[in-house]
């Protein structure tokens, strides 16, 4: 409760007219996105400790959130060669939820092959897409992504669905990613 | 320099090979011009010393003429088909980009743009849009939605509360507070595109068949109306980069708002992503 009230707080602030419509001096915004980071960090111990309950294996999994997603870096994606991917649907209704998750390039540089596995142990079509240049320069950024694997996750209404994540040798139902640069006269 | 397309079996979008722009797109028997670009209104400079001279800022939008510049033709373009998506990535120089794709057989267009650090060393404020033409008979009208709940039409350079004698400032009158969506209807025609924001953002419709929104700014001055200071980020040495996505629809008018709802509330409840490690054998796993 003292977590969540922490949340509750810095929405409180956060709904000040400044705060909303970006009319605060920069230091001023600079502390809203501070207090909104630390009502995060505050909320998520409940949010994972309400998934683990959920989830019959729920205990042993030590799971981590992605705070950088919106410009492909994750550690845990990127440093282990196996991973769970958990995503929880807050909408009452089944949907398809395109899943972009970043990888690091092989070993030679080019695009990594990896295998994704639902919870019935069904491979699913995934693609490893490049990162946009601009992104991997994005200032700050300090992420050894370059790619990012793509799959659609079918996912429940308000619930969770699981997916196996695993690097490969080889690709299976990967499909061959064509890339053509357009090129001007010159 | 041959003409290429983007499609997904629901919905096809062409770019010029020469220009590298789109130029139109199709879905389910409806066919249209279709240009996107992104551009930047030079910000007013003014000194703030009477309204005629008030520059752009925090509060208020108010670009230097009418008309947006072009950063020019993407420097870098490059096209990729995948199983899942369909992507291009193009690039405008060294601080604007933006990914077109499309996913499996959703009929949404999505439009994802990285705008930053804007350039300010040439002592000019910009604000950059994302601006969308179709050749759609509009009459001077267009619909923004009011906190994603009804649609209200705003026809240009008109106000439903008064009389609206000249407007002088053509593109920052005709701007509107965007929630989560706006669109354009060709009663004529038949159709609606529909454009979605995963923020609330400014937005209007200057010409017949246009849409544009504002998505990133860095205006050099004070506007004088109580910040007391310029919307530039030197505290953070470079600048900022704002990174988001928009997502355009075309559909027949009376299958639009469904479709709409639903894809906001798809953008607004957006799946919580947890990550673990793990050594389970997939079979454990299963």
């Amino acid at each position: 409760e003292e977590n969540l009230s922490q949340m509750r707080q810095v929405m409180g602030v956060n709904m000040h007219h400044d705060a909303v419509t970006g009319t605060a001096k920069q230091h001023v915004t600079d502390d809203y996105y501070r207090l909104i980071s630390l009502g995060l960090d505050a909320t998520w111990p409940v949010v994972r400790d309400a998934l683990k309950s959920m989830m019959e294996a729920g205990q042993t999994l030590e799971m981590s959130r992605c705070p950088f997603l919106n410009i492909s870096w994750c550690e845990v994606s990127e440093r282990e060669n196996t991973l769970i991917l958990t995503l929880y649907n807050p909408l009452g209704r089944p949907r398809s939820h395109p899943a972009r998750v970043p990888v690091p390039a092989s070993e030679n540089g080019d695009a990594p092959a990896y295998r994704v596995y639902d919870h019935t142990g069904a491979e699913q079509t995934v693609d490893v897409m490049p990162i946009p240049s601009p992104v991997l320069t994005v200032p700050g950024r300090s992420s050894s992504a370059k790619f990012e694997l793509v799959f659609l996750a079918s996912l429940p209404p308000m619930g969770f669905a699981n997916f196996y994540i695993t690097r490969a040798d080889s690709k299976s139902k990967s499909g061959d990613l064509q890339e053509t640069e357009v090129m001007d006269d010159n | 320099t041959a003409d290429f397309t983007l499609s997904n079996g629901e919905v096809s979008v062409t770019f010029n090979g020469k220009t590298r722009t789109t130029k139109g797109m199709k879905r389910n028997g409806m066919k249209r011009e279709f240009t996107q670009e992104l551009l930047y209104y030079i910000s007013m400079e003014g000194n703030n010393s009477a309204a005629g001279f008030r520059a752009s800022g925090a509060y208020i939008f108010r670009p230097n003429g009418k008309d947006p510049v072009s950063p020019g033709e993407p420097t870098r373009t490059i096209v990729y088909r995948g199983d899942v998506v369909e992507e291009v990535h193009q690039e405008y120089g060294n601080w604007l980009s933006q990914v077109t794709r499309l996913y499996g057989s959703s009929p949404w267009l999505e439009m994802k743009w990285l705008v930053g650090p804007i350039p300010f060393q040439d002592g000019v404020g910009k604000e950059v849009i994302n601006r969308m033409h179709l050749d759609m008979a509009t009459g001077g009208k267009f619909h923004t939605d009011s906190n994603g709940r009804e649609s209200l039409t705003r026809t240009r350079d008109k106000r439903d509360s008064f009389t609206l004698g000249e407007e002088y400032e053509s593109v920052a009158g005709n701007y509107y507070p965007i929630n989560s969506r706006l669109f354009l209807r060709d009663e004529g025609q038949g159709t609606q595109f529909t454009v979605l924001t995963d923020r609330a953002q400014g937005g209007g419709s200057i010409h017949d068949g246009e849409l544009e929104l504002m998505i990133h700014r860095r205006c050099l001055r004070d506007d004088a109306f109580g910040v007391g200071e310029a919307l530039n980020e030197t505290a953070h040495g470079e600048g900022l980069v704002a990174s988001g996505s928009h997502y355009a629809l075309l559909s027949e008018v009376n299958e639009g708002m469904d479709m709409i709802k639903e894809e906001e509330k798809r953008i607004f409840y957006e799946p919580l992503a947890v990550f673990s490690p793990t050594t389970m054998t997939l079979q454990d796993f299963t």
